[in-house]
């Protein structure tokens, strides 16, 4: 069986709110390392890879792999009903039809339970290959997000280029075109404002700013973003959460002119 | 223009 303690509901709220406008119904693969998601989104552009680690739960306990197959949307409209600080126990049998949320709040005066229905999904995994990404950019998860949202006002797809000069997000539309430029920044006394590129080779690769977008809900997950790239193979759009659990976006870049 | 590529043209089913 599963049961799978989180100190803070907030937690899974943001992980649904990142992942839902990308990939609809998906499994958790649960096994005794944690908990697993791996999914494209429907047209196979993006695909999202989440793991959250058994430490960032006290307790876990899964006894045997278990994949509670889980539309979003419903899980959703479930965790409404958590309050951020909650504390959020998942529990399923091990051959589950539906994976039982409790939510407690702080004093303990408030006990909610909820019983959500499963369903089978038959996903396909893929094997994300190690790589040595030529460049490697850590930012603000906001200023991400702010660049984002900025040039998908002036186009559909931004290049995001790195060399020796620092990093740039370029775009070009029926308005006109912009181009952001980020440098290395070190703040000893607010690391998480700090931008540290790190790179082997210059890259400058195309993507649609649509997916960026939804890959930038994750934000409120963590402080800071880290984007990896190489050319000619997707882009990696890490959040990186407590206890090494993480949540990673994976984009297929636009090629060829 | 430059196309959008498929995330199954780089990562191999399992």
């Amino acid at each position: 069986m599963l049961e799978a303690r989180l100190e803070q509901a907030a937690l899974l709220k943001k992980v649904v709110d990142a992942i839902k406008e990308l990939v609809q119904e998906c499994n958790f693969d649960c096994n005794d390392s944690g908990i697993g998601l791996q999914a494209m989104d429907n047209s196979h552009v993006a695909l999202v890879s989440m793991f959250l680690k058994s430490e960032s739960f006290s307790p876990f306990r899964c006894d045997r792999n278990i994949a509670l197959g889980i539309n979003l949307n419903a899980l959703q409209k479930v965790l409404r009903a958590a309050q951020n600080e909650d504390i959020l126990t998942l529990k399923a049998e091990d051959a589950p039809d539906v994976v039982n949320l409790v939510f407690e709040n702080a004093t303990a005066d408030r006990i909610s339970e909820y019983d959500l229905k499963l369903m089978d999904i038959d996903q396909e995994h893929l094997g994300i290959p190690d790589t040595d990404y030529a460049a490697q950019i850590s930012m603000p998860s906001s200023e991400f997000q702010r660049i984002t949202r900025d040039l998908s006002a002036i186009s559909e797809s931004v290049t995001i280029e790195c060399n020796k000069e620092g990093v740039s997000f370029a775009c070009e539309g029926d308005i006109g075109k912009g181009n952001i430029k980020l440098r290395q920044y070190t703040n000893v006394d607010k690391p998480a404002e700090n931008v540290e590129v790190n790179m082997t080779e210059p890259v400058a690769l195309t993507f649609a700013l649509k997916y960026l977008g939804n890959f930038c809900k994750a934000s409120g997950l963590s402080e800071q973003v880290r984007l990896c790239l190489s050319n000619e193979v997707p882009l990696m759009v890490e959040y990186a959460l407590a206890n090494n659990s993480y949540i990673r976006f994976y984009l297929a870049p636009k090629i060829g002119d | 223009d430059r196309s959008q590529k498929s995330i199954l043209g780089f990562f191999q089913k399992k």
